[in-house]
């Protein structure tokens, strides 16, 4: 909500 | 057979009162070289990483890879009866479906065992890359702590806006708005005490205080917390633990709607 970014959007699944 | 003993078992206490309100289950991966875990919170706004050399405990023994999926606010429960002054071992033979835990008294009068189920966890893995931040900021993190507390008192974000001089914690609410600015200091003659500002470009951005007030917990592990941030990048917010390692959080920024 508001703008909140997810953590997994940043970081690869190998 | 794993085997890790550490003289400092509080630092183990203060490990896990640090993670168990933000994560409620994670493996703890044991091989030769230490034990490290990797866990994002329910939401997926953040992720937390710990990592602990097997150089770091008193005694360390791990002949087979194993991961132990545990659940944390039972693991923190069973912390909670060893004394702040214990050795704490944690042991558990290979194919384990349980985890040994013991405590011993300084003096060897006391020694108390439990022994706590593990649980059947399938996480994934997420790779994290090797980042150069813009700026790293490192500070007490009693004060960090404060600051996070305090702007909480105004609104659910923080700005953090870090310059070659110093860096801005800002808030805003329906009662008002607040900003903390904290210098770099001038003298290091308490390292503890120091703000410390490495800059290569000036950052501004926006994160949950509900979760660093959710890291903060982690302050009893370390006298200092260090800040690394670039532009559109998870904040990380690292604690080191002793000699033993480092407990990171990466936290997702928000963005302006």
């Amino acid at each position: 909500p508001h703008g909140q970014m997810k953590i997994s959007s940043f970081f690869s699944s190998p | 057979m794993f085997e890790a003993r550490l003289v400092q078992g509080s630092l183990w206490k203060k490990l896990l009162e640090s993670i168990k309100d933000l994560l409620n289950e994670a493996i703890f991966d044991c091989s030769s070289t230490g034990i490290t875990l990797q866990a994002m919170d329910s939401s997926h706004v953040s992720l937390v990483s710990i990592s602990m050399n097997s150089d770091g405990f008193d005694t360390y023994r791990c002949d087979r890879n194993l991961s132990m999926g545990i659940h944390l606010p039972s693991l923190s429960k069973i912390m909670k009866c060893a004394g702040n002054d214990d050795i704490i071992t944690m042991k558990a033979t290979d194919d384990a479906d349980t985890v040994s835990l013991v405590f011993e008294s300084q003096n060897n009068e006391k020694v108390s065992d439990y022994e706590m189920k593990l649980i059947d966890l399938d996480t994934e893995h997420l790779g994290i890359p090797e980042t150069e931040y813009s700026c790293v900021v490192k500070m007490p993190s009693s004060e960090f702590q404060r600051i996070c507390r305090d702007l909480s008192q105004l609104g659910d974000s923080v700005v953090i806006a870090c310059t070659k001089e110093g860096v801005k914690f800002s808030a805003s609410g329906e009662l008002g708005t607040g900003n903390i600015k904290l210098c770099q200091s001038a003298s290091t003659d308490k390292e503890e005490e120091a703000v410390v500002v490495d800059m290569n470009e000036a950052v501004c951005l926006t994160f949950a205080l509900r979760y660093l007030n959710f890291f903060a917990k982690a302050t009893p592990l370390s006298a200092q917390v260090q800040l690394s941030m670039s532009k559109d990048v998870p904040l990380v917010v690292e604690y080191k633990i002793s000699e033993l390692g480092f407990l990171r959080f990466y936290l997702a920024p928000k963005i302006e709607d």
